[in-house]
């Protein structure tokens, strides 16, 4: 597909020659094109394009007999390394630990604490989900219930703050010997100033050695916008992309590793429990090239 | 002094650069600049921006904010579908409470029979919207929740019917089967139903926005979008090539979590937005 289509727009360069520089330069644009056609963020699409392409298409490609295929295959490899170098596993500190799950509305952050929460069992933890979204029609129910089919407890407290919240499901924890908390927070958006000053608060009381940004596998240009924000109030350590069962090519995936820095921990594929597996960069860099 | 034919380089690439970070997509980008380029625009003027918003305006204006056909059947069916997460069940509440505004009476069908607490959710957004609901147990077939809701709707002469339905990735063949079904059902019990077939689709989504389109469409018909979280900084500018590809235009806007935060489509202040 993405060879065929290089294959073709190299082909129309050469002409009857070989490949110039300014063939090089403008496959890089082609390659931004691509890149912007997959749901990159512009600004993303341009930092790894020129950062990383210009330098590696040079005169490997250029005294290359197959250019075009060379041209994808450095680009993939770049991709690959960019989107995630080393395997980053999740982060613990003393018992019980918490994960702090935060995100835009309906990115998936509930189910994805799910997800965790069997992941973690299997891997021989007691975890503990937190109900601190006190503030979704029925999403304590939502939680509940996920926690009932798994066999996970859930803490939901009597009251109204996340933060008192997050301290009661704590102590609860302890008593339990449960030795880490998923804590699920409501969905907000990164404009609006009261529930991300709320955000702040319940991370500065809880201080998580891991906050997931949860994030919508299909954002399109927002995606370097919203991450962003959410950097600059809270701190990250990983991120989760959503929804990558569908047909979405995922450009999200490089915008928000671009402009976070983050590592991309896992990826949801699937509505139930278990349909969550690692990241894996070499398929995500394939998936965006298409 | 500008004309169209002549317009700024920089100008335009500025008005590129900011209608791709508003997701219109590559495609469109470019033919509606080069257009421009080419002094092909119908609209005259010398400022391109304007310009450019004049040709988007005529392309997403519908011109008719409130249909006129809109409850000239008894009940009216509103059938609410789109991938998972985009604001439907919230939707459906909002537009309970919307049309109750103008005197109409609803019963909210509760299809989500599948994800964790969708009842209890539609439950209380039903409670908000003033509208009754009707639902089964979980995992009951929803088509058969949609069938007693009109049966339901019908008997008590309800004005509208609002079936929200479970989120699904047009991807997943077995899902969207599940929701032709709804949508067939609906059409056995009153064969010009679902009235209305709404893709509520999340204004961060990117260019696969297109293929939601189109996937929904060939399974239940799609008639119109609304575009929910318009209040944060994404602008659902896919809108752009889904109108152009596949003619629907927009009904509605979400711009928050409040069941008052729903806006029938106007589309200078859209295309305003879009563009700043
Ligand atoms: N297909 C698919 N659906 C998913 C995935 N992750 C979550 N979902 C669905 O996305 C929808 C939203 O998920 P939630 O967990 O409620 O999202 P949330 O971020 O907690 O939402 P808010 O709390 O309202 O912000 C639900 O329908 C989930 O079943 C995934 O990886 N694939
Ligand atoms: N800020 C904002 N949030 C919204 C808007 N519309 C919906 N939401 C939020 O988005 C999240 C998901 O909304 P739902 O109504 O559960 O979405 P859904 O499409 O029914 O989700 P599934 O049934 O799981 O597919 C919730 O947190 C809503 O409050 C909107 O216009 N603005
Ligand atoms: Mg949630
Ligand atoms: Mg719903």
């Amino acid at each position: 597909q993405l060879t065929d289509r290089f294959e073709r727009f190299v082909r129309n360069l050469r002409g009857q020659g070989k490949l110039t520089e300014a063939n090089v330069r403008d496959t890089v644009r082609e390659a931004r094109r691509i890149f912007l056609e997959a749901d990159v963020s512009l600004p993303a699409a341009r930092a790894f394009v020129d950062g990383v392409l210009e330098k590696s298409l040079g005169r490997e490609v250029l005294t290359s007999v197959t250019p075009g295929q060379q041209m994808v295959k450095i680009i993939h490899d770049e991709l690959a390394v960019f989107l995630g170098g080393e395997f980053a596993p999740l982060q613990f500190g003393r018992s019980p630990s918490p994960i702090l799950m935060v995100g835009l509305n309906g990115s998936g952050k509930t189910t994805t604490a799910a997800k965790l929460a069997l992941h973690l069992k299997r891997r021989g933890r007691h975890p503990l989900l937190v109900a601190a979204d006190t503030r979704r029609p029925a999403a304590i129910d939502q939680i509940e219930t996920l926690g009932r089919e798994l066999e996970v407890p859930v803490f939901t407290g009597d009251r109204k703050d996340p933060v008192a919240i997050a301290a009661g499901a704590r102590d609860y924890a302890r008593s339990q010997g449960l030795d880490c908390l998923i804590i699920d927070s409501a969905g907000r958006m990164h404009v609006d100033e009261e529930l991300m000053a709320e955000l702040a608060t319940l991370q500065a009381a809880v201080a998580p050695p891991e906050t997931l940004l949860v994030a919508d596998g299909m954002t399109g240009q927002d995606a370097v916008r919203s991450a962003k924000a959410f950097l600059e109030r809270v701190e990250l350590t990983g991120i989760v992309l959503t929804k990558l069962d569908g047909d979405a090519r995922g450009g999200a995936a490089l915008s928000i590793r671009w402009v976070t820095g983050r590592p991309i921990k896992f990826v949801g594929v699937g509505e139930r429990p278990a349909d969550l597996e690692p990241f894996h960069p070499d398929r995500m860099a394939g998936r965006i090239l298409g | 002094m500008l004309t169209p034919g002549k317009i700024d380089a920089e100008v335009l690439d500025e008005l590129e650069t900011a209608l791709i970070e508003a997701d219109v997509g590559v495609n469109s980008v470019e033919e509606l600049v080069d257009k421009l380029r080419s002094g092909r625009s119908t609209h005259s003027g010398l400022d391109p921006a304007a310009l450019l918003k004049s040709e988007l305006i005529s392309l997403l204006d519908d011109c008719q904010p409130e249909r006129p056909e809109r409850f000239t059947a008894k009940p009216w069916v509103i059938l609410l579908a789109g991938v998972n997460g985009s604001g439907k069940t919230t939707t459906a509440g909002k537009l309970a409470h919307y049309f109750s505004l103008q005197g109409k009476r609803s019963v909210v069908a509760a299809a989500d029979t599948f994800r964790a607490a969708a009842v209890e959710q539609i439950e209380e957004w039903a409670r908000r919207g003033g509208a009754r609901i009707i639902k089964q147990s979980s995992g009951a077939d929803p088509a058969a929740v949609a069938f007693d809701a009109y049966q339901s709707a019908r008997a008590r002469g309800e004005d509208l019917l609002l079936v929200d339905t479970a989120g699904r990735l047009q991807a997943r063949r077995n899902l969207m089967d599940e929701l032709a079904k709804i949508g067939r059902v609906l059409k056995q019990l009153d064969p010009s139903a679902p009235h209305e077939a709404l893709l509520v689709m999340d204004a961060t989504t990117g260019q696969n926005g297109l293929s939601q389109a189109s996937g929904f469409t060939a399974a239940v018909g799609v008639t119109g979008l609304i575009v929910t979280k318009l209040d944060g900084t994404a602008r659902g500018g896919v809108v752009v090539p889904i109108r152009r590809e596949l003619g629907l235009p927009i009904e509605f806007i979400g711009m928050g979590e409040g069941r008052d935060d729903l806006h029938p489509f106007d589309a200078k202040t859209f295309v305003d937005a879009l563009l700043d």
